[in-house]
C-alpha cells in the first residue's frame, strides 16, 4: 500500500502544462 | 553522516582543498552534488565558498571549525543516476537521517516501510538464527512524531519492521538503499529546497527549487506543485532586492515576478537554481570520459 502511495505520487510530480500568461494569472489570484 | 574527519587547515587553505581533502579521504567522485556546510556567525546554515580561503568566510569561530559534508543538488532520477556505491550511501545516510529527525513529515506505513529497508541495508537477510528477538532494540527506525501518534508499544513496532524485513529477503544492501532512496523521492520527502515567497497580493506561498526547476506551491500543500517553470523554459533569473525576476525563454511571454523576504534568501534561491540548472545541462551533455570511466567501473 505504502509502495503504490509512493509510486502514484510520483506521476504529479510536476505542476501541469500552462503558458506564461496562465501561470502569471494564477500566481496573482491566489 | 557516520564518521568525524578532523584536517589541519593553514590560513590560506581554499574551501576547495579542504573539500577535496574531504572526498578525497572518503573516496567520493560524484562531488558535484555535495558541499561543505558550516554555521556562520549569524547561526545560519552556509556553504563554504570553493573559490575563497577557509579562513576568509564567516566561520563560527570553535576549536576545532565545525563542518558538515552534505549532499547540496539531488539527482533527477536517484535509480538511474547516482554511479557508484559511496555515492548513494552518503544519500542514503543523509535523507535517512532527515526523515527520523522528522525534518521532513514521513507517514506512518511509509515510515515502517522505509525503515525495514533500511534494517535490509544494514543487517542483510533476515535469518532467525542471528536475528534474535530484540535485534532491532538500539536501532533508530521510525521518526519520532509516528512513535508518539501512534500507541504501538516499541516492541509491536519492531515486530512490523521485522516481518517486512523478512519480506526482503535476497535483496542486496546497495539494492535496499536505493529503494529506499527511491521511495523517499516519489514522496518529495528530499531533494527541494522551499522558500517562503509572496505574490503582489501578500498571499503567502511556497517556492521549491529542485533538480528539474522551480515550482510553486500553495501554503497548506508542499507535495502538489501548481505553478512549473522546467528549467527549459527559462532564460534567465535574477533579482533585485526582494523581487524576483524569471524571464521565460519565449520573448513574447511577460517576465515571472515574486517577493521573497529577506536578501539573504533571493541569494541562497539564486545560488541553487544555478547549481542545478549547471547540473540539468551537464546531465543532457555527453559524459566525461572521467564519468564514462566512473560507469565502466561501476559496472564491473
Amino acid at each position: 500500500e505504502a509502495k503504490e502511495k509512493a509510486r502514484s505520487k510520483r506521476a504529479n510530480k510536476r505542476a501541469p502544462q500552462m503558458d506564461w500568461n496562465k501561470k502569471h494569472e494564477l500566481f496573482s489570484n491566489f | 553522516m557516520d564518521a568525524e574527519l578532523e584536517f589541519a587547515i593553514q590560513p590560506n587553505t581554499t574551501g576547495k582543498q579542504l573539500f577535496d581533502q574531504v572526498v578525497k579521504t572518503v573516496g567520493l567522485r560524484e562531488v558535484w552534488y555535495f558541499g561543505l556546510q558550516y554555521m556562520d556567525n549569524k547561526g545560519f546554515p552556509t556553504w563554504l565558498k570553493l573559490d575563497k580561503k577557509v579562513s576568509a568566510q564567516e566561520v563560527r569561530k570553535e576549536n576545532p571549525l565545525q563542518f558538515k559534508f552534505r549532499a547540496k543538488f539531488f539527482p533527477e532520477d536517484v535509480s538511474e543516476e547516482l554511479i557508484q556505491d559511496i555515492t548513494q550511501k552518503l544519500f542514503f545516510l543523509q535523507v535517512k537521517e532527515g526523515i527520523l529527525s522528522d525534518e521532513v513529515y514521513c507517514p506512518p506505513e511509509t515510515a515502517v516501510l522505509l525503515g525495514s529497508y533500511a534494517v535490509q541495508a544494514k543487517f542483510g537477510d533476515y535469518s532467525r538464527e542471528t536475528h534474535k528477538s530484540g535485534y532491532l532494540s538500539s536501532e533508530r527506525l521510525l521518526p519520532q512524531r509516528v512513535l508518539d501518534q501512534h500507541k504501538l508499544s516499541r516492541d509491536q513496532w519492531e515486530e512490523r519492521i521485522e516481518v517486512w524485513h523478512s519480506e526482503h529477503r535476497g535483496m542486496l544492501k546497495e539494492d535496499a538503499m536505493l529503494e529506499y532512496l527511491k521511495i523517499a523521492q516519489d514522496l518529495e520527502m528530499y531533494g527541494i529546497n522551499y522558500f517562503e515567497i509572496k505574490n503582489k497580493k501578500g498571499t503567502d506561498l511556497w517556492l521549491g527549487v529542485d533538480s528539474l526547476g522551480l515550482n510553486i506551491y500553495e501554503h497548506d500543500d508542499k507535495l502538489t506543485p501548481k505553478i512549473g517553470f522546467p528549467w527549459s523554459e527559462i532564460r534567465n533569473i535574477s533579482f533585485n532586492d526582494k523581487k524576483f525576476i524569471i524571464k521565460p525563454i519565449d520573448k513574447k511571454a511577460p517576465d515571472f515576478v515574486f517577493y521573497a523576504p529577506r536578501l539573504r534568501i533571493n541569494k541562497r534561491i539564486l545560488q541553487l537554481c544555478m547549481g542545478n540548472h549547471e547540473l540539468y545541462m551537464r546531465r543532457r551533455k555527453p559524459d566525461t570520459i572521467e564519468v564514462q570511466q566512473m560507469k565502466a567501473q561501476a559496472k564491473e
